[in-house]
């Protein structure tokens, strides 16, 4: 998961959901919110995971098809290891 | 047990080493119960809590139906910690659990979570491979028989809501449902424990039909919600499945209370998506203590009822 990132896009336009919902056939898509590309709306926020390698070119295409988005997590590695606590780890 | 750590996530080897001792350290309040065997063949138990007298209302809640949500399990271990070391002192606590039952399964998917210790983070499924595909794993919360396989769940096994070949396919689903359909008598209450999106869920999921209990459903998620946000100020959105987030089929919710289970609840624990699948340890007492308000809420009605 090194560099790994989450995405959280809010599609407002159908064409927007349907460019999200054919995303996976594409892509290595892992969703995070809704549990899978079928459920997801106009107005609804969701989000995914990419693979480093996957990232940038993720990004470009929602550039490109004007669909807002905000990265949750830049290295998904990072914050998998944030999470255990090894300060406690006696 | 005075040496486990209940604010920190445990792997499986530590979880089901506890359900032993913890039920050893308390004989008189706690049995353990194996349900069944997983995928993969390791043991699935279930956590009976309460005085022993007969007959009682009992609650059933389950934890850790989707690997990757690793508070689901923190919190069942919590509640048990809970309950164990705080009846007899508390006396809420002591007449709930005078008065009923607590049937408690800490990890649903264990192989899942197995793997997402030690393989993916962000393992969802279990591990069956019984599919002709080469995908691996079965979304087991699409693979209850309420109306299986109709609404946004996945026949691809390469997906990760793929419902399963059949109404309860698999290992984990059938000891789950096998245990629920003997006790049906006297389980007035089914939780089922998720991350995340703070969210309390109630029946219907698979349409967007209500549930002729609709408003006490409605008005029990809303009190139970003001009892979370109680402590800490977190907001926790409630309502049904199916207008909540989305409409889906084969959920437990569903199933439980399609069996008489009238008072199904599905909670989704922190948070909104800073964190998602990796709340911090840090965050696990402050979560769980939340949690525990609401619970108490539900079974303190369930008990008057």
């Amino acid at each position: 998961f090194d560099s790994a990132k989450v995405f959280r896009v809010k599609p407002h336009k159908e064409k927007q959901v349907n460019f999200l919902k054919n995303l996976p056939s594409n892509l290595q898509i892992d969703f995070w919110y809704p549990d899978s590309a079928l459920h997801i709306l106009s107005e609804m926020e969701v989000d995914f995971h990419v693979s480093a390698d996957q990232a940038k070119y993720v990004e470009t295409l929602l550039k490109q098809n004007g669909i807002p988005y905000e990265i949750l997590f830049q290295n998904l590695q990072e914050d998998i290891e944030k999470q255990l606590d090894n300060k406690n780890k006696s | 047990t005075s040496k486990y750590h209940y604010t920190k996530y445990n792997e499986w080897h530590q979880i089901s080493a506890w359900t032993a001792r913890i039920a050893k350290k308390y004989p008189k309040l706690v049995s353990r119960i194996k349900i069944g065997n997983t995928f993969e063949n390791r043991s699935m138990y279930l956590l009976k809590i309460g005085k022993q007298r007969n007959p009682k209302k009992a609650i059933f809640m389950d934890c850790g139906i989707h690997a990757r949500e690793w508070i689901s399990p923190a919190f069942c271990q919590w509640f048990v910690k809970e309950a164990t070391r705080t009846y007899g002192k508390d006396g809420n606590m002591t007449n709930i659990l005078d008065n009923m039952n607590f049937y408690v399964v800490p990890l649903f998917n264990i192989d899942g979570y197995v793997w997402s210790w030690t393989q993916n983070r962000f393992w969802r499924k279990n591990r069956s491979n019984a599919s002709s595909s080469t995908c691996i794993g079965v979304d087991l919360n699409r693979n209850f028989d309420a109306a299986w396989g109709t609404i946004d769940a996945s026949k691809n096994p390469c997906e990760e809501i793929y419902c399963g070949s059949s109404p309860e396919s698999e290992p984990e689903t059938k000891a789950v449902t096998t245990f629920i359909r003997s006790h049906l008598s006297s389980i007035k209450a089914y939780l089922t424990i998720h991350s995340y999106s703070q969210m309390l869920l109630f029946p219907y999921g698979y349409t967007y039909d209500k549930t002729p209990n609709y408003k006490e459903l409605k008005e029990l998620a809303r009190e139970a919600a003001k009892a979370i946000a109680s402590l800490y100020g977190k907001k926790y959105t409630y309502g049904t499945s199916a207008a909540t987030i989305y409409p889906s089929s084969g959920c437990s919710d569903d199933w439980a209370y399609d069996q008489g289970i009238k008072y199904s609840f599905t909670f989704e624990l922190r948070d909104k998506g800073k964190h998602g699948f990796l709340l911090p340890e840090s965050e696990i007492k402050a979560t769980c203590q939340e949690i525990m308000l609401a619970v108490k809420f539900l079974a303190n009605y369930i008990l008057r009822k």
